[in-house]
């Protein structure tokens, strides 16, 4: 990969994560998944694709073609919609960086 | 891409961290992403095209299809509940966004995300794919990097701004008339947080404070002129219509086109050329020449009324290097809805007969209406060939976009040279008697190895 893919790959790595969507209760009834992106660390907000809680709208997906509707709140959905967020050993959070050594080491430059 | 070390690319099946919960704080759409889409997919064509996360001819049932096709341009913004960490985490954004149509057409891309979602995590999360930016039409972005079900919402960044987040992935299949585009649809990363901001203004305060967590755009301010059109070579591809058939063509000379014989067919026939680079220019035109059924090289040179002025006329290639990375420029797909569309391979194969090139094979990604379009060195920009067909298996009835074939502009060069200089078309002519070897390699049959000799 070019070395110009650098920043690109580390932008990828640090906020690529993958998220589910079941119904609490009843793992039988499957769950949804995607990709997403993780655009704050904290408090963590992640963008992801809304076909996975589309299944949970109240109204129904029909909500998603209503004319002009260019976004929902989140109580659109039935309250039994449970999401989890899922990231790598390296993604942008607490987690990944307590991996990188132990606090108070320091590599000064010579 | 150059083969030098990038990054130590990070160990996989380390462990990952276990799953968060979070809550929905938006679904969120880019009303004109749902507009260039409805004006893309919709209407007259909306029956040829099928974004299912499932083959088309797998079993997924009328009602979840259409449960699919109006989520396709929805995006869902989450808050993670803090876990123990919270006291130590960092705060900020943990990415820069690229300005709305900063990225030219052709640029490269990297998209990232989980093929079949949380399936097997610890094999699949974040998977890399590369490709370029093949076409745009506002914030509906096409990329040629091969994305897999699963992968939607995952990023897709570019090089330059180093690291920056383009877009995220809408669908990463798309089928048209139950051929594999091999495309994937994304929506601009600019316009959809900046529809979460306005999103977040208007609900309640504790959400509005979220907005300020979004992610920042970074480069060029907004105003400045929308994406260039990309490299400067595919400036030469054009669109031609004859009748009601159109495809692709390429300007070699202010007032020369060229394209496929199954495109023009016909001498004399009047063809309509339209070019998008750098303005939107409409010159009629009439077919000088066509070869005949019989030959193998699918040609037709179209002869224009005017000039096509600004239109950098592209250099002949003199050789071809198998593995170099090629970009093929056409009109596939889309036709005249949007601009041309750029696809990015390599040179896979150049097939020679007596060790002069005869067939050119690619693995960029080519679709109906590509054809008689231009494939170019993605290097030095020079023009390699005309794209003539792509592969289809006549037994499965799989089309195959990966594999398709090119005349190399050696055969075409000094005869197109001839007619521009002298009008005349005697070097044309002789395409039409293409020896038998060349026939048979463009019959895609084993070209005849010495006949055994009977030893009686």
């Amino acid at each position: 990969m070019g070395r110009q893919w650098g920043p690109a790959m580390r932008a990828a790595e640090q906020t690529g994560c993958v998220v589910s969507a079941s119904r609490a209760g009843q793992p039988e009834a499957g769950s949804w998944s995607c990709s997403g992106v993780i655009l704050s660390r904290s408090p963590g907000l992640v963008l992801c694709h809304g076909g996975i809680v589309a299944p949970f709208l109240r109204a129904g997906s029909g909500a998603l073609t209503a004319a002009g509707a260019a976004y929902l709140p989140g109580d659109s959905c039935s309250d039994d919609l449970r999401l989890h967020v899922q990231w790598g050993p390296t993604a942008a959070s607490p987690a990944g960086r307590s991996e990188r050594g132990l606090p108070g080491l320091c590599t000064p430059q010579c | 891409a150059g083969l030098e070390l990038g990054p130590p690319a990070r160990p996989r099946g380390r462990p990952l961290q276990p799953p968060r919960p979070a809550e929905l704080v938006l679904l969120l759409s880019c009303p004109a992403f749902r507009a260039h889409f409805a004006r893309l997919f919709g209407g007259a064509a909306a029956e040829q095209w099928r974004f299912a996360s499932a083959a088309p001819d797998d079993e997924v049932s009328e009602d979840e299809e259409e449960d699919q096709l109006r989520a396709l341009g929805w995006f869902a913004l989450l808050r993670v509940r803090p876990g123990r960490e919270a006291a130590a985490e960092e705060r900020g954004p943990a990415v820069a966004v690229a300005p709305f149509g900063a990225v030219p057409k052709g640029s490269p891309l990297l998209a990232c995300g989980s093929p079949f979602g949380a399936f097997c995590p610890d094999i699949f999360l974040n998977t890399l794919s590369r490709g370029v930016l093949s076409n745009a039409a506002g914030p509906l972005l096409l990329t040629d990097a091969r994305c897999l079900p699963g992968t939607e919402g995952g990023g897709v960044f570019t090089g330059r701004p180093a690291g920056a987040l383009v877009a995220l992935v809408a669908a990463p299949l798309c089928w048209k008339a139950r051929e594999w585009v091999g495309l994937t649809l994304l929506c601009a990363a600019a316009p959809l947080l900046r529809a979460a901001r306005a999103a977040l203004g208007s609900l309640h305060a504790g959400a509005a404070a979220l907005a300020a967590l979004l992610p920042p755009e970074v480069g060029a301010p907004w105003g400045l002129p929308l994406r260039d059109p990309g490299p400067l070579w595919a400036a030469a591809a054009v669109l031609v219509e004859c009748g009601t058939v159109w495809g692709s063509g390429v300007a070699v000379a202010p007032r020369l086109v060229v394209t496929c014989r199954h495109v023009a067919p016909r001498e004399a026939a009047r063809v309509l050329v339209r070019s998008a680079t750098p303005k939107n220019v409409v010159i009629w035109g009439h077919v000088v020449f066509a070869t005949q059924e019989t030959s193998p090289y699918d040609i037709a040179v179209v002869s224009l009324e005017e000039d096509l002025d600004d239109v950098p006329m592209p250099v002949s290639a003199e050789h071809f290097h198998e593995g170099e990375a090629v970009s093929v420029v056409g009109f596939g797909v889309f036709g005249q809805s949007c601009g041309p569309s750029v696809t990015s391979g390599i040179l896979s194969a150049v097939v020679r007969v007596d060790d002069t090139p005869v067939m050119l094979q690619t693995t960029c990604a080519v679709h109906g209406g590509s054809s008689g379009g231009p494939l170019f060195s993605a290097h030095s920009g020079d023009l390699l060939g005309i794209v003539a067909s792509n592969t289809r298996d006549n037994n499965t009835g799989a089309t195959y976009p990966h594999l398709n074939f090119s005349i190399p502009i050696t055969v075409l060069q000094q005869a197109l040279q001839r007619y521009s200089e002298t009008g005349e078309l005697g070097g044309l002519r002789q395409l039409d008697h293409a020896a038998e070897p060349v026939r048979v390699v463009w019959r895609l049959q084993r070209p005849l190895g010495k006949t055994p000799r009977s030893k009686l």
